[in-house]
């Protein structure tokens, strides 16, 4: 961090993010002109606040106290650093992923729009992260939510076909409920049948302990 | 069924060109076709009654016949190159998420003797593992330690007058635990103890360990072995425990690659400390794609039925609404469908980050190592929780039918979650990706 704040730090890529600089405000404004960079910059910003916050906290505990001890005293906030570090990865790889897709433009619109909603979702649940010094507006914090609303109205009519296209055979699956042809109740029916205890009508717990305590 | 049909035909987008992307082209999809018809065609690997049927000791039976079944089969199903791709779907197809008596002699003990052994040590037991002549699995964890290998405490003591390490578990807490197929199946195992020569320690090695006699296949003497018990998930496999009492075993029989240890007990250290961690970053970008597929089985399941169910008559007369058309339904399931692809790219990259650092590794290169390895060790613990959360959304977007195992969800719930804890506990693996971030 201290080479970071001098300029002088050389970084692999995926800790790359840590040198930007921080940004104020966030410029998401809804799905209208939304792009990846947006979303990426957000995640990463966030990621950054986290880890260093954790390293200034984590020096200013080492002026009194051994170094192990001062790891674990905010250990549950390295973690959280670790968790954002992680996430703004998944969600730069998404979109840089998808950005490969070469079928046709309905299957890259349809995969920017799922990882659209990854990236909305992750933020909702983390909210408090983003409106943190009020990179995010309270007005901000409401679009995230529509916005997932209308990508989940988006989604809808695609979703079966969606999950169909991770090719599950019903052997893989091993599903009565996820079968392929979608006939789950008669299906149910057939698999309970296969119980252990379907095997006789009565059994024999019924003669030893059920049966005799009735006829008392 | 008529309403999964209406979805189907909804659809806006070619269905192969998605599959084709999410599973890497045209041939893998076709490869996944044959694979899967030719598990199909073989009576062996007909399924009678289904495994959540069966007993423990039935379900390891028939785990053991289908494994030696499917490994005879596999050179005829499979492309050997790619055993994790093609490899791993063939054994999914036989095995489901149960696992095996030989599930840890394919990966970890053959890539172990392929990767930590020397040139007279391959030739040595390659042989005997790929003909299935022994069978193996990887004791590293014990009862009392699980991630932190400093403080293993099943010790290796070299004696040079006998040329021979005497392997040994000083107290209970050292007993050798959880390893998949050491209970009842495995005749060797590549033992993790904490090295001894010269009256110095240097920390733990892996040791090649003969356990049960090749004829009868009991103990051998001064080896305690059993199976420890019936587990949350994977219960075709004897995850076993395994203690030493003053075990002795030839000098030969330290994997020597890297560190080695002389005849007249002079430690050789390893060239680089951390070539032994590309390995993990292997294996984790592996544990990522495979938990990502158990939250793909979670979302198609709980996508397909909340496309069949149909709940409550919001208009008289109007039939019942198909409970996918509940907002509150689409926001439980959806968002898993975008993680299991989030999840499922990443471990794409990082198994070809792998490929690309390992290349720079045979040229001592070291340098992008630390940055994979903490990256591959926060993605394990981010995705195996997040997945496991999922596959429980998904679960109860099913109502009381997922509760049922004729759903799934409980065998996919088992098995997935148990990557919380195996490979590195979650907490631990952030704390370590912790390190790494504040060291830069």
């Amino acid at each position: 961090v201290a080479k970071i704040k001098s300029g002088n730090a050389k970084l692999a890529q995926i800790d790359g993010y840590l040198k930007a600089f921080n940004v104020n405000r966030s410029s998401f404004n809804g799905l209208t002109g939304l792009t990846p960079q947006i979303l990426i910059q957000d995640f990463e910003q966030v990621a950054r606040i986290q880890v260093f916050g954790v390293y200034s906290r984590l020096a200013e505990l080492k002026r009194t106290l051994p170094e192990h001890e001062a790891f674990n005293k905010i250990s549950i906030d390295l973690c959280r650093a670790s968790r954002w570090h992680v996430k703004a990865y998944l969600v730069k790889n998404f979109f840089a992923y998808i950005s490969r897709c070469s079928g046709a433009e309905r299957v890259k619109q349809l995969l920017v729009e799922i990882a659209s909603l990854y990236a909305l979702d992750q933020i909702s649940a983390g909210l408090a992260h983003f409106l943190r010094n009020q990179y995010y507006s309270q007005s901000q914090a409401d679009q995230v939510k529509m916005s997932i609303e209308t990508l989940l109205e988006r989604l809808r009519p695609e979703a079966v076909a969606i999950v169909d296209a991770f090719d599950f055979s019903d052997r893989e699956l091993h599903s009565v409920l996820g079968r392929r042809d979608g006939n789950v109740y008669e299906n149910l029916l057939k698999w309970a049948q296969q119980s252990q205890l379907n095997k006789s009508d009565v059994l024999d717990a019924y003669h030893k302990h059920l049966g005799p305590m009735m006829k008392e | 069924n008529p309403d999964l049909t209406k979805e189907r035909k909804a659809a806006s987008f070619d269905v192969n060109q998605l599959s084709e992307f999410i599973h890497g082209g045209k041939e893998v999809l076709a490869r996944r076709k044959e694979i899967l018809e030719f598990v199909e065609s073989k009576p062996e690997f007909k399924q009678e009654t289904p495994i959540e049927f069966l007993s423990r000791e039935e379900r390891y039976e028939q785990q053991a016949k289908n494994a030696v079944a499917m490994t005879e089969y596999a050179t005829d199903a499979i492309d050997g190159s790619d055993f994790f791709g093609e490899g791993m779907y063939y054994q999914q197809l036989i095995m489901g998420r149960d696992l095996h008596a030989l599930s840890l002699h394919y990966v970890m003990f053959l890539p172990t003797i392929q990767n930590q052994t020397t040139e007279e040590q391959l030739d040595k037991w390659l042989g005997l593992v790929i003909t299935r002549g022994i069978a193996g699995t990887y004791a590293q964890t014990e009862l009392g330690h699980g991630t932190n290998l400093s403080q293993l405490e099943t010790t290796a003591t070299y004696d040079p007058k006998t040329e021979e390490f005497v392997i040994h578990s000083p107290k209970v807490s050292a007993a050798k635990w959880w390893p998949g197929a050491l209970g009842k199946s495995s005749t060797h195992a590549i033992v993790m103890a904490q090295l001894y020569t010269d009256g110095q320690k240097y920390g733990p090695h892996p040791f090649i360990v003969q356990i049960r006699d090749l004829e009868d296949h009991k103990p051998l003497k001064g080896i305690t072995v059993g199976d420890i018990g019936p587990k949350l998930g994977i219960n075709g496999s004897d995850n076993g425990f395994l203690l030493f009492n003053n075990y002795r075993i030839p000098r030969e029989n330290m994997l020597m690659r890297y560190s080695k240890v002389t005849k007249e007990g002079k430690y050789i250290h390893p060239k680089h400390q951390k070539l032994g961690y590309g390995s993990m970053v292997f294996v984790r970008s592996i544990m990522i794609r495979d938990q990502s597929l158990q939250l793909a089985a979670a979302s198609t399941i709980a996508t397909r039925y909340a496309a069949v169910r149909r709940q409550g008559e919001l208009v008289p007369g109007k039939g019942e609404v198909q409970i996918i058309d509940y907002r509150t339904q689409q926001l439980r399931i959806f968002p898993q469908i975008t993680k299991t692809l989030a999840f499922l790219f990443a471990a794409s990259e990082v198994r070809d980050l792998y490929l690309k650092v390992t290349e720079q590794l045979s040229d001592g290169n070291v340098e992008l190592l630390p940055e994979l390895h903490s990256l591959s060790s926060g993605l394990k613990s981010v995705v195996s929780w997040e997945v496991s959360q999922g596959i429980e959304q998904c679960r109860l977007a099913c109502g009381g039918h997922g509760y049922s195992q004729a759903s799934g969800f409980p065998e996919i719930y088992a098995y997935a979650v148990g990557g919380c804890t195996y490979e590195g506990e979650n907490i631990v693996m952030l704390l370590q990706v912790a390190r790494q971030l504040m060291k830069t």
